[in-house]
């Protein structure tokens, strides 16, 4: 465990936190999307198969059950709390998201390290995580308005993201059998994925406007 | 055949 990976998931940890405080304390899931929410969840529950065969450290295995609880948690408010079921910008959330949970699992089927069910799922996760902001960034972009915390929530996935990189930078200098490439490549079209996004956030912050993601 | 290292990272 290097210092950037701990760093990464704290700051994805801070930002389901945040998106939780959001939703609790506002009672409103307005500008999140929750087809992204459901990917997340599939994403954590198809990667953390190895729960209960693989254990790495009471770290590894907690942080995976809070993961699972609070993605889940995520998609059942928004679903079922009346409050906040009201304010879901359905309308806007229309991106086809089976699409992607459909092409992330042939891909899986084709590029896999062993062809295995869990490895199978496990590069169907990494896969799947990699595009699962995009129903988001496309509700941001149509609802041309982001709120703090969901600007933050954003801000906070993206800073995981980045430090996943460095950390996969030092585990590939510092670690003699590091190869990760699946997740290495993947991860580079989620930040993308995010650089694009900060860079018109960035715009609109500094120019004290709208956000206005091209299409 | 090499024996994939154990993923260990979320």
């Amino acid at each position: 465990m290097n210092a950037f990976r701990l760093a990464g998931d704290i700051t994805h940890l801070i930002s389901i936190l945040v998106l939780l405080l959001k939703i609790y304390a506002t009672k409103s899931c307005s500008g999140i999307s929750l087809k992204t929410q459901e990917l997340y969840a599939v994403v954590f529950l198809a990667r953390y198969l190895d729960l209960f065969t693989d254990f790495i450290s009471v770290y590894n295995s907690v942080m995976k059950v809070v993961f699972i609880l609070s993605s889940v948690a995520i998609v059942w408010c928004m679903r079922r709390h009346r409050a906040v079921k009201r304010s879901y910008d359905k309308e806007l959330d229309t991106f086809r998201h089976y699409y992607l949970v459909g092409a992330c699992f042939v891909f899986a089927l084709l590029v896999h390290e062993k062809f295995t069910f869990q490895e199978v799922f496990w590069a169907f996760s990494i896969y799947l995580e990699a595009v699962a902001i995009i129903p988001q960034l496309v509700l941001l972009q149509r609802s041309g308005n982001v709120d703090n915390l969901t600007g933050q929530y954003v801000f906070f996935l993206g800073a995981y993201r980045a430090l996943y990189i460095l950390n996969w930078i030092y585990r590939y200098f510092t670690e003699a059998k590091f190869s990760r490439w699946i997740a290495c490549i993947s991860g580079l079209v989620q930040t993308a994925l995010y650089a694009d996004f900060f860079y018109y956030y960035f715009l609109s912050w500094k120019n004290n406007a709208k956000l206005n993601l091209p299409a | 055949e090499l024996e994939p290292p154990p993923k260990d990272e979320l």
